[in-house]
């Protein structure tokens, strides 16, 4: 069988063709991480997580740094990883200043009899296992800041439109 | 969003999901992506994949277990992915895209948003997109 490793960067609207071609070079790179993972002795687990790390740290991608902020202007995450193998899978939900959702949701996978652990829960399991979290705002961008903005203003007009 | 499915030379199969959520959700919004069945899914025995988009449909279509299921049922990677996103898009009128890897190695990329941005390695080659029909 010849090792294969697919990535994806979300599906929208994505207008800005700027953005397009920095998504497009991040999951490149994404594909790149993974595969070099897998071919030098890592497992397939290995190399997914290692593919949606590289993602979740760079501020295009709506995971990790630089995901959208909720409308108290936070951000919150949600991961999940599968292994065909045994089924086995982790999930975490609504976690804060974790900055690789993903490998939380690995020690989910590889520690606990869970599948999912959400909130404040997850946070006191990540320190458990020594996964120290940043600082409270530190995944928050000017991007994401400047997006909740424009959205908001757009809320405004329409239910004015709505007279 | 963001997500990662990948196999190993003995046909192992994972599959990997990661989201800040939606523009405008309430705090304590959970989305698909932690729900294995709707954003990720694995089994050796079928194939792999990783869901984006409309979150709240997502869950509720089960996207990434019906494309397992579909394959299951011997459609191939590709238009497992395509006609459930699209049967997904037709039944509750929001928009997706998937990524998918079937236990032969057979690669499936679809999405019924605008866009959605791609990539896989496979050998020496790597292969990507973002608009329709790359």
């Amino acid at each position: 069988m010849e090792p294969v490793i697919l990535v994806h960067g979300g599906a929208g609207a994505i207008s800005d063709d700027a953005k397009a071609q920095e998504l497009l070079a991040g999951v490149k790179g994404a594909a790149k991480t993974g595969y070099k993972v897998l071919t030098s002795g890592g497992g397939v687990v290995d190399a997914v997580e290692a593919a949606v790390r590289s993602m979740e740290d760079e501020e295009i991608f709506n995971a990790g740094l630089g995901s959208v902020l909720n409308l108290e202007g936070e951000v919150e995450m949600d991961a999940s990883i599968m292994v065909g193998s045994d089924l086995s899978a982790g999930a975490v939900t609504v976690v804060k200043d974790i900055k690789n959702p993903i490998s939380l949701a690995r020690l989910v996978m590889d520690k606990t009899d869970h599948v999912l652990l959400a909130a404040e829960g997850a946070k006191k399991f990540a320190q458990l296992h020594k996964v120290v979290p940043l600082q409270p705002g530190a995944l928050v961008t000017d991007a994401s800041k400047k997006a909740l903005a424009k959205w908001r203003e757009k809320q405004v007009e329409a239910s004015a439109e709505l007279g | 969003t963001v997500g990662a499915v990948g196999i190993d030379s003995d046909g192992g199969l994972a599959a990997a999901t990661s989201t800040g959520g939606r523009q405008g959700k309430l705090a304590g919004r959970s989305s698909d992506t932690c729900m294995i069945g709707s954003g990720t899914y694995a089994d050796d025995n079928i194939g792999a994949v990783s869901t984006t988009g409309h979150g709240e449909t997502i869950a509720k279509f089960c996207l990434a277990h019906s494309i397992i299921k579909a394959m299951e049922r011997g459609q191939s990677a590709e238009e497992a992915t395509q006609n459930c996103v699209e049967l997904m898009t037709k039944r509750l009128n929001n928009t997706a895209g998937a990524i998918t890897l079937s236990n032969r190695g057979e690669v499936g990329v679809a999405f019924s948003t605008n866009r959605m941005s791609w990539a896989y390695q496979k050998g020496d080659h790597l292969y990507f997109g973002i608009d329709k029909n790359e």
